[in-house]
């Protein structure tokens, strides 16, 4: 009875072969296949084929499918390494990975990086960064002054930039970063640690030994 | 009035949309 389903997910749309993605990302084969049941859970909210939608992405986030939000896209954009406009397991899993409390900083420090550079330059400017706290004050159903606002990015300009070319750059982004560790408490998951505690059921399951990977 | 505090990075790390804690949770 235990033994029927592993057949049967390995031909689910989006599935990828576990092992393969252990070995691409910081996680073991029983940790890929513990996010396998996470990655159904969510992949079957909205539409159930496996993939997830920008609408289940939304729905998981902010328990609300119709919730729009500018950060949410960022992150489903960076998930969505293939840009169709769904997430497949491999793409999941590969995301996850940065997010892991044992990933490498500087993949933590890329990913923020490239949230904010929306128009993949190479560098954050300032309208990018009005944009985004526009929203975030919008999502928070709060409002400033335009001058204020216009004062909050002097301030951040005059600290982060400081090649003082009017943009920032990756190298300025990181010193930034270092300076102020709590700009990345968003890219690290404790989540992740116990994923096979968390969605044990597929590792009942497994055919792999991880001693083997 | 306060002094500004906080730059404009550590005030769009609040935002609810980039804490993927959510998917985690039930």
């Amino acid at each position: 009875m235990g033994c029927f389903s592993s057949k049967q997910e390995k031909q689910t749309p989006g599935f990828q072969d576990p092992v393969a993605l252990a070995q691409e990302t910081i996680f073991s084969v029983s940790e890929v296949e513990a996010l396998y049941e996470l990655f159904k859970k969510l992949s079957s909210t909205v539409v159930d084929d496996g993939l997830i939608h920008k609408e289940e992405f939304q729905l998981a986030l902010f328990k609300n499918s119709k919730r729009e939000s500018l950060f949410a896209d960022r992150v489903f954009y960076l998930f969505n390494t293939k840009q169709n406009n769904v997430i497949d397991f491999g793409e999941f899993v590969r995301a996850l990975s940065v997010f892991h409390p044992s990933a490498p900083p500087e993949d933590k420090i890329e990913f923020a990086f490239r949230l904010f550079d929306q128009k993949r330059t190479g560098f954050i400017n300032r309208e990018e960064v009005k944009q985004m706290l526009i929203a975030l004050l919008s999502e928070s159903d709060m409002t400033l002054a335009d001058d204020v606002i216009e004062t909050i990015l002097d301030k951040t300009f005059a600290e982060a930039d400081t090649k003082n070319d009017g943009k920032i750059d990756k190298d300025e982004w990181r010193t930034l970063v270092m300076k102020h560790p709590s700009l990345m408490r968003n890219m690290t998951l404790p989540y992740l640690k116990d994923i096979t505690t968390s969605f044990p059921s597929f590792v009942f399951r497994s055919e792999v030994d991880d001693s083997n990977t | 009035t306060k002094p500004i505090v906080m730059n404009a990075f550590e005030l769009i790390s609040l935002s609810r949309g980039l804490n993927l804690s959510g998917l985690f949770e039930e």
